[in-house]
């Protein structure tokens, strides 16, 4: 049996708002450490990797590890039917395989709805990808910054066209795009420290300057996660996808990688 | 020109 229980408003409904642009299916795996999902956009070009630990939930319990695919934009939907206060239950019994149950509680206990989401296959949107211990090695700089940075980053290069090319050395990470209309650059010289502040740009690794062309469509939906977060750490690499990643709690986080622009 | 990468070139599918 898996059961877990959170408040409405609770960040595992709001990270699941704003997949949402991206992702229609995920598949979710959940063991007694906590729960884990797994996502691909249509396009393949983003992954969507995120684990949020059995303490952040008001309560978890998993007996024995479960899989399954669940059509989250069917699940948001579900979950936009609660009230305030109430607390949300989902539920997998052992005997019943094939759907999921969701359960609403009035904070005064007078009222629940019960609602069943079937499930569905997710298999093909799943990728083999390394533990990140093993994969963080492999990016040429890692740096954090406000994640309301971010955003606007992003938002501003979008006036002037679709990619951003992001540039990273030793003593600035610049964000710029050219377009028709004109050009873009926003520069940040970056603190370097392992313990980055909340309101500073930090870089955190650096192996050598790297630079990355993506598409702003992308980045800005990575961005819509980062806002319930402080702070954002955006990994380049020239053999790996770009990695934008939040923390939850302790062990927690949710992971972005997203495929470049290349050169043809 | 410039062409949009897709995750199979960097992850292997399951």
């Amino acid at each position: 049996m898996f059961e877990l229980t959170m408040a409405k408003g609770s960040i595992l409904q709001g990270v699941l708002e704003a997949i949402l642009d991206l992702v229609n299916v995920a598949n979710v795996d959940c063991s007694s450490k906590g729960f884990s999902l797994q996502a691909l956009d249509t396009e393949h070009v983003v992954f969507l990797s995120l684990f949020f630990p059995s303490e952040v939930f008001r309560s978890y319990r998993c007996d024995e590890d479960c899989s399954m695919g669940i059509a989250i934009a069917d699940m948001v939907d579900l979950l936009r039917a609660s009230n305030d206060g109430d607390i949300i239950t989902i539920k997998v019994t052992d005997q019943n395989f094939e759907d999921i149950t969701i359960t609403f509680e009035s904070p005064d206990k007078t009222k629940t709805t019960d609602m069943d989401l079937q499930l569905v296959d997710a298999r093909s949107h799943r990728l083999k990808i390394s533990e990140w211990h093993d994969m963080e090695s492999e990016y040429q700089a890692i740096f954090c910054m406000p994640s309301a940075q971010f955003m606007l980053n992003c938002k501003s290069l979008s006036v002037i066209d679709d990619d951003v090319v992001i540039r990273v050395n030793e003593e600035v990470i610049s964000f710029s795009t050219k377009g028709k209309s004109g050009c873009v650059n926003i520069s940040h010289v970056p603190n370097k420290t392992d313990n980055p502040e909340k309101a500073s740009v930090t870089l955190t690794h650096m192996r050598g300057p790297v630079s990355l062309t993506l598409n702003l469509r992308y980045m800005k939906s990575c961005a819509k996660v980062s806002t319930l977060f402080d702070q954002v750490k955006i990994g380049l690499s020239t053999k790996l996808p770009l990695m934008v990643e939040c923390k939850i709690a302790e062990k927690g986080y949710i992971r972005y990688f997203v495929a470049p622009k290349i050169t043809e | 020109v410039r062409k949009q990468s897709q995750l199979t070139a960097f992850f292997a599918s399951t």
